[in-house]
């Protein structure tokens, strides 16, 4: 059999900061758990800590949508590209 | 920039509306391509050391920042991720500039003062930021392939974090809502950290709905035209005579000579090759000719360097409807000018009948004094408000066309590889030019006004912005030729003078633009996303989006089959609240609103305020009783409260669905 890699693209993950489990020590530990739960291999490219609250990766899009199902997850988003006006 | 400081007021006679000493401590946060920081519009004379409380770092070489250039950080993780590692030998990782964007934009909100400045001779004076005291930080969030939200969101999260108090960001990308929108997110953040953000609308004029930004919390910023212009010529082999306008800097065409001159149409095999694009000119056909392409689709300089490889030897570049009469000015590869529709019409009806078609250049140098001026730029994007229509956008216009300010040392001014020249500064126009002219007057309005919130100074730019010439006749939009409306304009041209001392202005807290989510039915997790915080919309209250306390007047009413306000002998009752604070000595102040239309009235509840003392605030309700109208009409009017001495503007569109 072939395997066929699935394409990847990036998420925005917003996070409610208040719904962290208490046995995370860090909300960066608890994104971090979160997104390992969905993928082994995903890395966040930025944590956002005043902006939002959250992280962005690189997930498949059923990757994506299992993370927006897990607890403290309000959405994950497509990233967006912009444009000079 | 030259020209703009005396053009808005800010200098006359050499002399320069005063900076306060605070304002050495204002700094402007750039989200952009970087910055070049050898651009003289970077020099840190006479500045002080960096204020107290920065935060930022320097990611160019240390020597590179400095008192005005204070911070310098780039963005690539998210742009890497989707497109793969950065090619360092087509662009810096790093925040050096490549593309000129950037630098153009944060030279032009907060550039030092340079004399001698110009493009090849265009435009030549001394050219300054709009706040030259400023200190500037540069967030490099764009690359060659765009610019990533998640790159955005970072270089925003660190503007914020680094101590900035404006921010500048001259770019877009469709309608999200709200809280799916990273720069509107990001933009709340920074509006709760008392943060001005201002973005540009868009270049997709002339048509309607085509306004990017548009978030209450957000500046945006429509672009209009300066009295400047760069005079070319188009002589017909037939006599005949046509003005447009030109960069062009290289050897001229012979200037007693006509050359034999080609419709692109006509020398293509492709059924796009009247625009010129790559590859789709013969040669044989083209090679010493000037040739007339159609605007579109490709980059105007793109189109010149397709005719020069063509073997042309000169372009004539028409504009088509979506166009107009705007004459946008480029510095072509070749001899170049750029005519409005009106003239390229005659001039293509010349090609395709005459026999032996001959044309030649003429090349005229910068004139000042054009009037009318401002007039709203074709490209500039329009309203209504896709999103929220109650809510009027843009806010206002300020100069976007053909506009001087710095550029990078790695891009000639065309941006095109092939284009080896280089210049300090280059004259290029977009929302994204007129975006920072209103970030660096909202830095000279914060340096004066510290206690001022972000919508504060909105509103100061706003209500004092015009809508008419001195001739007393309404602002023009250049794609009609008509008087633009305020879905083109929003409050008008903006008058940073008069925006220094507005008299009253319309406050907003973040707690009322949360009561404005909640009136647009948003859920808790939606509301949480863009405030960062658990906020409850209560039960018992009826929010309302009229209630907003913008300083303009976006007022949505229904057709009579559809019904909708309170309904009463076929007209409907819209009301509005407003409350103005006092920034002011005591004043009375009365109200004024000019008739929209004999089927719409208007009646200001109370009309006349009495402030008796600074920071007072006084509400007002602004009933609107309109008959019905076909779906899709617009009205538009304006209402004003003035104490004599100032005039405290709000344009009002009334729109009918």
């Amino acid at each position: 059999s072939t395997t066929t890699e699935i394409p990847k693209q990036t998420y925005i993950v917003h996070m409610a900061k208040s719904e962290k489990p208490p046995s995370y020590e860090t909300h960066s530990h608890w994104y971090d758990s979160s997104l390992k739960s969905v993928s082994d291999s995903a890395t966040t490219l930025y944590t956002y800590n005043t902006i939002i609250h959250g992280f962005s990766t690189r997930l498949t899009p059923k990757q994506a949508q299992s993370l927006e199902s897990l607890p403290g997850i309000l959405s994950v988003l497509p990233e967006l590209r912009y444009q000079l006006h | 920039t030259t020209r703009t400081p005396e053009f808005l007021g800010l200098e006359n006679n050499g002399v320069f509306l005063p900076e306060s000493d605070s304002m050495t401590d204002v700094i402007i946060g750039v989200l952009d391509t970087g910055v070049w920081p050898e651009s003289k519009s970077f020099r840190d004379t006479g500045l002080g050391p960096v204020p107290n409380g920065w935060r930022g770092v320097c990611q160019l070489n240390s020597s590179s920042c400095n008192r005005k250039l204070i911070g310098a950080r780039f963005f690539s993780m998210g742009y890497e991720a989707t497109l793969g590692p950065i090619d360092a030998s087509k662009e810096s990782k790093s925040p050096r500039d490549d593309d000129g964007h950037g630098t153009h934009t944060s030279s032009t909100a907060g550039g030092s003062v340079v004399e001698d400045a110009s493009l090849f001779g265009y435009a030549t004076g001394t050219a300054r930021g709009m706040a030259t005291r400023a200190r500037v930080a540069v967030y490099k969030v764009c690359w060659i392939g765009g610019c990533f939200s998640s790159d955005i969101l970072a270089g925003m999260e660190k503007a914020i974090e680094d101590g900035v108090n404006v921010i500048s960001m001259s770019l877009g990308g469709g309608t999200s809502d709200y809280h799916r929108d990273s720069v509107a997110i990001g933009a709340f953040t920074a509006m709760e950290k008392g943060i001005l953000v201002s973005c540009s609308a868009g270049n997709s004029g002339p048509s309607e709905y085509t306004l990017s930004n548009v978030a209450p919390w957000i500046t945006t910023v429509g672009a209009g035209t300066l009295d400047r212009d760069f005079p070319a010529y188009v002589s017909l082999g037939n006599g005949k005579n046509f003005s447009g306008v030109s960069l062009y800097s290289g050897k001229p065409l012979p200037e007693d000579k006509l050359v034999s001159f080609i419709y692109a149409g006509n020398a293509t095999n492709a059924t796009n090759g009247n625009l010129c694009m790559t590859g789709t000119l013969l040669p044989e056909v083209v090679t010493g000719k000037i040739v007339l392409c159609d605007r579109g689709i490709n980059a105007r300089v793109q189109k010149g360097e397709v005719v020069k490889e063509a073997g042309g030897v000169g372009m004539v570049l028409v504009n088509t409807a979506a166009n107009g009469e705007e004459l946008v000015a480029d510095a072509h590869l070749l001899p170049t000018a750029a005519v409005g529709q009106k003239a390229g019409e005659i001039i293509k009806e010349y090609l395709l009948t005459e026999s032996n078609p001959s044309a030649s250049i003429i090349f005229g140098s910068t004139k000042v004094g054009i009037q009318p001026s401002p007039v709203v730029a074709a490209f500039s994007s329009r309203g209504p408000n896709s999103i929220t229509p109650e809510v009027l956008k843009p806010d206002l216009i300020a100069p976007g066309v053909n506009i001087l300010a710095g550029w990078s040392g790695a891009v000639g001014p065309t941006g095109l590889t092939v284009d080896n020249r280089r210049s300090e500064f280059n004259i290029i126009s977009g929302t994204s030019m007129s975006c920072p002219h209103i970030s660096g007057l909202a830095a000279l309005i914060k340096s004066v006004h510290p206690e001022w919130s972000p919508a504060a100074i909105r509103s100061a730019l706003m209500t004092t912005a015009y809508t008419v010439y001195k001739t007393g006749e309404k602002l023009q939009d250049i794609s009609t030729g008509k008087p633009s409306t305020a879905f083109d304009h929003g409050a008008g041209h903006v008058d940073p003078a008069s925006a220094i001392d507005p008299g009253l202005v319309y406050d907003i807290t973040a707690d009322d633009y949360l009561n404005f989510l909640c009136a647009l039915n948003y859920s808790a997790p939606q509301i949480y996303k863009l405030a960062k915080r658990n906020f409850t919309c209560e039960a018992n209250k009826k929010f309302s989006v009229t209630d907003l306390n913008y300083p303009s007047f976006a007022v949505v009413l229904q057709t009579a089959q559809s019904g909708g306000g309170s309904s009463g002998g076929g007209s409907t009752v819209v009301k509005y609240t407003r409350t103005l604070t006092n920034v002011g000595s005591p004043a009375t102040y009365k109200a004024s609103v000019s008739p929209a239309a004999e089927s719409v009235k208007i009646t200001v509840e109370p009309d006349s305020l009495i402030f008796s003392e600074k920071n007072e605030k006084k509400t007002y309700t602004v009933s609107f009783t309109a008959n019905s109208m076909p779906s899709g009409t617009n009205l538009f009017t304006r209402l004003e409260w003035s104490d004599g001495k100032h005039i405290v503007g709000s344009p009002i569109a009334l729109s009918w669905t």
